[in-house]
């Protein structure tokens, strides 16, 4: 059927109603959606490969926010084709709605997911202050092909009139929230979390310590800005793009010994450990007597079990924490072994302070986080917070190293979303 | 198709630039809020009956979400606005009221890898 024949958004959608007021409506039940820059709609501005370019990342900006991929298809048939773009001029590509020309209406999107670009405008790639953005129109009418109406917000992407843009168009938190309402939120497992350290010295010379957070999730690992809830603008990239040496994908754990006199990092996968190098960026080539990474853990951490689950760091103790299956073995790193006492069962270290609710085995990732002050137990898209000392002070009934019941990841760490593996370069 | 002779298109004619009527008179005023939902259109398309009530009512929301006076009345303002670059796609009238400004987001910390994107 002619796609044109239906009305132009906002009107109803072919999904259930029920949408929250005015919040719009859920155009898509897929997982992945397809889009083409029509070969009769190109632009005379850019050259083709720009356009392409920018609409890839324009697509790309909203599925960093909602569990949706997007990929550019070039040879399935036409009418196959999710989300159609176009440029033209006056009448154009068989649409009834006429574009007015220079000013005024720059583009309009189809309800069933056609956008079509007046390109009597003055279009400007992202990286120019003159004319309109290509990629903020881009993200808008994909906003709207996606079921976002109009609003009137301040800052907000959806706003009918165009609004030159500073240097970065990013997706600000209503907008997220807005998506976020149609197709939820990103869920997800992690191979590994941790929290990264850094030491600075302030302009006084004083040492101050700062942390990043980073989530690895296969062969991608995102950068969380704590103080803004999001992840970092652009993430996840791959893994090799960030960190030099470590494997490519599927990272077991990552260990930091921080102590007053030890600063080692570890990247742990299958049987073998790496050290990082923070100021190289890089992982060791040998250690100080010359010997060779990667190494066997076996021989780094005798008595720990390999490949692991997880690992992490505890700096009061000086213990690391090997998880493998439902077991725990506390390693102690000044005397290089594991404590006699273990392995022990994660429930008897760990017990659950609500009966039945513990990951009991297999965790994905145990997560020390700087900005929580906390232990987290990650297992799919689940976390098990560790009780505190803070929380016993509060609470003195809570046992030792008690574990809270689980949570939704996605609830306290917010936007951590994959995007299609074609477009993890940009 | 663009008329062109040579084959590299070196002599490719430019363009016409169209330019989109300026929306200038209350007739095309009318048009414009009929055209992004905020008026019902015109009764007889093409024929402009004078400034009701409705039509003062719609302007006055228009102006009240563009942070205009809302005055109701067609002023230089207004037309200003309504001949600004903007998406074709209606305005749905759920949104007139959403102008409340959310708090920003403060600038992205600059992260341990800091990306331009």
């Amino acid at each position: 059927p002619k796609r044109f024949l239906q009305t132009l958004l906002p009107g109803p959608r072919r999904q259930p109603k029920g949408s929250p007021q005015g919040g719009g409506t859920r155009a898509f039940a897929k997982k992945t959606l397809t889009w083409r820059l029509v070969g009769e709609g190109y632009s005379s501005q850019l050259s083709v490969e720009d356009q392409r370019y920018i609409f890839r990342l324009a697509f790309r900006m909203w599925s960093e926010v909602i569990p949706l991929d997007f990929r550019e298809d070039l040879t399935a048939p036409g009418a196959t084709i999710d989300i159609q773009l176009g440029f033209g001029r006056g009448r154009h590509l068989g649409c009834p709605r006429v574009f007015d020309g220079s000013g005024q209406e720059f583009a309009h999107a189809w309800r069933l997911g056609d956008i079509h670009f007046d390109d009597d405008e003055h279009f400007t790639p992202p990286t120019s202050d003159r004319g309109i953005s290509l990629l903020k129109v881009a993200v808008h009418e994909i906003g709207h092909v996606l079921g976002l109406p109009h609003t009137y917000r301040t800052g907000s992407i959806m706003q009918p009139n165009y609004i030159p843009q500073g240097p970065a168009l990013e997706l600000d938190w209503s907008d997220r929230k807005a998506i976020q309402k149609l197709y939820g939120s990103c869920e997800g497992s992690f191979d590994t979390a941790f929290d990264w350290i850094r030491t600075e010295r302030n302009q006084h010379g004083d040492v101050t310590v700062r942390f990043s957070t980073y989530f690895f999730r296969n062969s991608w690992y995102w950068l969380y800005e704590n103080r803004n809830n999001r992840t970092r603008y652009g993430d996840p990239v791959h893994i090799l793009a960030g960190w030099h040496g470590v494997p490519a994908q599927s990272l077991d754990a990552f260990v930091h010994i921080w102590t007053w006199t030890r600063d080692e990092r570890y990247f742990f996968k299958g049987n073998q450990y790496w050290r990082y190098d923070s100021e190289k960026d890089q992982t060791h080539a040998e250690d100080e007597r010359g010997k060779s990474y990667p190494k066997l853990i076996s021989e780094g951490f005798p008595g720990i079990p390999s490949p692991l689950d997880t690992a992490y760091y505890d700096r009061r103790k000086q213990f690391i924490y090997f998880f493998k299956g439902s077991f725990v073995f506390a390693f102690d790193v000044n005397r290089n072994q594991v404590l006699g006492s273990y392995p022990k069962k994660m429930t008897e270290v760990f017990p659950a302070i609500e009966p039945q609710n513990h990951p009991f085995r297999s965790i994905d990732s145990a997560y020390y986080s700087f900005a929580h002050k906390s232990v987290f137990f990650f297992k799919g898209s689940l976390y098990w917070k560790v009780v505190t000392d803070a929380d016993r002070r509060q609470r003195p009934w809570l046992p030792s190293n008690g574990v809270f019941p689980k949570q939704p990841i996605s609830e306290k760490w917010f936007d951590v979303c994959d995007v299609h593996a074609s477009t993890l370069n940009m | 198709e663009t008329l062109f002779h040579s084959r590299d298109r070196s002599d490719l004619a430019p363009p016409l630039l169209r330019r989109a009527t300026p929306i200038a008179d209350l007739s095309a005023a009318q048009r414009f809020l009929s055209k992004y939902g905020w008026a019902e259109a015109p009764p007889g398309a093409g024929s402009v009956g004078p400034p009701g009530a409705a039509l003062a009512e719609a302007l006055r929301k228009f102006q009240k979400v563009n942070a205009l006076p809302a005055s109701g009345e067609l002023d230089a303002a207004t037309l200003a606005t309504m001949n600004r670059p903007r998406c074709g796609v209606p305005d749905p009238r759920s949104q007139l009221m959403a102008t409340s400004t959310a708090p920003r987001t403060p600038p992205s910390l600059p992260g341990r890898r800091p990306r331009a994107r």
